[in-house]
């Protein structure tokens, strides 16, 4: 995760919002909702309140705009840019802004909520059944006044259930008429509209008068987007007409005609070959919900991720079942700490549904808020082989290429469990399994098999005379033979049989190194060494490091904690965990995950 | 039953495309449209593209390849935050 230059952040922890205008695409009842399960988003995971206010200036202040919207940064139209939010702070700082040539829907697409009827405000059912026909959107068939209608479930026929849909002939947003619908048709400047229009404003939203004069009366609301709205195109918000002429052929739903795209589209008005007016037909949409989250975060303090899986990665992608990424918990918790209450809900809620459905989540927020971890990275080099020193000497034991069977360790505390301990003295990878060690004791975890956490083991039967806590392990990819590190001291085994204790000066590793973190092995015979921060890379056959070493591991693992508490390989990839955490990290050299090693690695409930 | 009719071949008719009044259309190709971009912010046409869709492969977690990729030109197309990645 990455926070703005300066750790710019809130200096309280009651903030509140304000929704300044309504997109003209979804009920406003969904759109608060959805900006509210964005807040408990964070909030979850924070001591951070949230409370929306209906005047006057709130910490952040929310906005639906398009192009120039009066901040200098301006929308691109359809596609593109969705949103953005300014850092914590005064003024314009903190505000989150939604560009209004999108289609917002909650990502799955059009969501049609009805008023009146008998179906209690329900979403419309598409496809549903009256009188025998199948309709997908808003009709007015059966009905002399215009008004569009749905059916909330199925059949119509068979259930009788329905709904009117979002129409300027059933109210208005905005405005200065409650909500009163629009008056057809409307003297506006002299001259007589029977349809929603944009003339005499400058942002695109289509309005009307609710009186028959708003020359006279000057009163006036914004028309809310039909089912058949159009995005783009040259008519912005316009309700398809069907059916409508093409060169000449006459069209009865979207199409694609004319187009390479395959994007389907409508004209505006009954005849395009005459009007050219036309817009694209509603797609998917944008998810409000995922898009405000994202926003907040900004609005909260957080810059963008390079952790694909987390909510700050800057591309837009639609995930059902919405989670929080460890990455964005510990970005947010790294500015503002932990969520206090133990018994907190969690934020595992839907993000096709408007109602949130809490459901257990035992990743949320648990860890201890770890500090900041390096900038972004940038290139770096491979690190380069090196020619090994000269002179270095092997001995008969170091040649030993066949390892003594063990045999297969019994636990002997099971009731030990493995996701009660708060961190682990080593992880290291032996035989294909993970091993987990604390305190003379150690678990295992078989990737392969499935099996689970398995243990507790005793250290002392598996590996005698090595002290109960230990630093670093690692097993020699061609011999098999494990290295133990406690101190500055490393043993080395083959099955049962140890050489050692001997000192890590021996290794070439200087007395100014302390404990070993972790190791990395690279390939046949070498093995990375990693002490505070900075890592050697071990020859093991000669059991020496090579020359020109230590290096900065800042400067080829860039983005991982400089103090990781222990370093590893598992499966293929890079492991540095510090507290709760851990950081994954490619072969290329990229953050690719933060994760919990409880959770994600050890698989604890 | 449904009526089993042998398929008989699609009435294939000349596709007309239109050019839709108000839709941008650029006739440039990837490469060309990326250094025109780079061209108009810097007044020059020597720029390193290579060294700035690294940095770009890199915050965004690609792989860094320094070329405009299939994985980099569906990233630069993705819909997206408009909060820069980085400042200026």
């Amino acid at each position: 995760f990455l926070t703005f230059e300066g750790d710019l952040k809130w200096d309280h922890m009651d903030l509140t919002y304000r929704v300044i205008n309504y997109s003209p695409d979804l009920d406003r009842a969904v759109i608060d909702d959805a900006f509210k399960r964005a807040f408990k988003v964070w909030s979850d995971v924070t001591p951070l309140t949230f409370t929306q206010i209906y005047s006057g200036e709130a910490d952040i202040m929310i906005m639906f705009g398009s192009r120039e919207h009066g901040d200098g940064y301006p929308f691109d139209g359809k596609d593109g840019l969705l949103a953005h939010a300014f850092p914590p702070g005064q003024g314009i700082q903190g505000d989150a802004h939604f560009d209004d040539d999108e289609l917002w829907t909650l990502g799955a697409g059009l969501v049609v909520k009805t008023r009146h009827g008998n179906a209690g405000g329900a979403d419309c059912h598409f496809p549903f059944v009256f009188e025998g026909r199948s309709y997908s959107r808003c009709i007015t068939e059966g009905r002399t006044d215009g008004l569009p209608w749905c059916a909330t479930t199925a059949s119509y026929d068979r259930d009788k259930k329905y709904g009117f849909c979002p129409s300027e002939l059933l109210y208005t947003n905005g405005g200065n008429s409650d909500g009163s619908p629009c008056v057809f048709p409307f003297v506006f400047d002299g001259t007589s509209y029977d349809t929603c229009t944009t003339d005499g404003r400058s942002d695109g939203y289509r309005w009307c008068a609710t009186t028959a004069s708003f020359d006279r009366d000057k009163k006036y609301g914004f028309c809310p987007n039909r089912d058949t709205a159009v995005t783009g195109g040259n008519s912005q918000g316009d309700p398809c007409v069907f059916p409508f002429t093409f060169l000449g052929q006459s069209y009865s739903a979207c199409t694609s005609e004319g187009r390479q795209d395959g994007k389907l589209w409508c004209a505006t008005t009954s005849n395009y070959d005459t009007d050219k007016k036309w817009g694209f037909c509603p797609d998917r949409g944008y998810s409000i919900f995922l898009v405000a989250a994202h926003e907040f975060g900004h609005s909260l303090g957080l810059d963008h991720s390079s952790v694909r899986e987390a909510l700050m990665y800057p591309m837009y992608s639609y995930v059902q079942d919405f989670q929080l990424d460890p990455d964005d918990v510990q970005g947010i918790q790294y500015l503002y700490g932990e969520q206090p209450r133990r018994s907190r809900a969690c934020w595992g809620s839907r993000g096709a549904g408007p109602a949130p459905s809490l459901t257990p989540c035992p990743r949320s927020g648990r860890g201890s808020g770890p500090e900041p971890t390096a900038p972004a990275p940038v290139p770096t080099e491979e690190p380069q082989p090196m020619p090994t020193e000269a002179g270095s000497t092997s001995t008969t034991e170091e040649e030993e290429e066949t390892p003594e069977p063990t045999s297969e360790p019994v636990p002997v505390d099971p009731s030990r469990d493995a996701c009660a301990e708060k961190d682990f003295d080593t992880i290291t990878e032996i035989n294909g399994e993970l091993h987990f060690f604390k305190d003379g004791k150690y678990w295992t975890l078989s990737s392969l098999w499935k099996s689970g956490i398995q243990g507790a083991f005793s250290m002392a039967d598996s590996w005698p005379g090595l002290p109960a806590v230990i630093d670093a392990a690692f097993q020699d990819v061609l011999t098999k033979r494990i290295f133990f590190f406690a101190g500055r001291q490393f043993w080395v085994f083959s099955g049962k049989s140890a050489l050692g204790p001997r000192g890590i000066e021996k290794l070439g590793i200087g007395k100014g190194a302390g404990r070993i973190a972790g190791a990395l092995q690279r390939g046949r015979g070498k093995v990375l060494l990693f002490s505070g921060e900075s890592y050697w890379r071990l020859d093991v056959k000669v059991q020496r490091v090579d020359k020109g070493y230590p290096r900065a591991t800042d400067d080829v693992f860039t983005g991982v904690p400089l103090d990781a508490r222990n370093v590893f390989l598992y499966q293929d990839k890079y492991h540095f965990c510090r507290g709760s955490f851990y950081w994954r990290m490619t072969p290329r050299y990229q953050v690719d995950r933060v994760g919990y090693v409880k959770y994600d690695i050890l698989q604890c409930p | 039953s449904p009526l089993q009719s042998q398929p008989s071949p699609l009435q294939s008719k000349p596709q007309a495309v239109v050019t839709f009044p108000g839709e941008l259309v650029s006739m440039l190709s990837d490469l060309e449209l990326a250094e025109a971009e780079a061209e108009a912010r810097t007044g020059s046409k020597q720029v390193a593209l290579g060294k700035a869709l690294r940095r770009m492969q890199k915050q965004l977690g690609l792989e860094e390849t320094g070329q405009l990729d299939a994985g980099t030109l569906e990233a630069m197309r993705a819909p997206r935050c408009g909060v820069p990645d980085v400042g200026t």
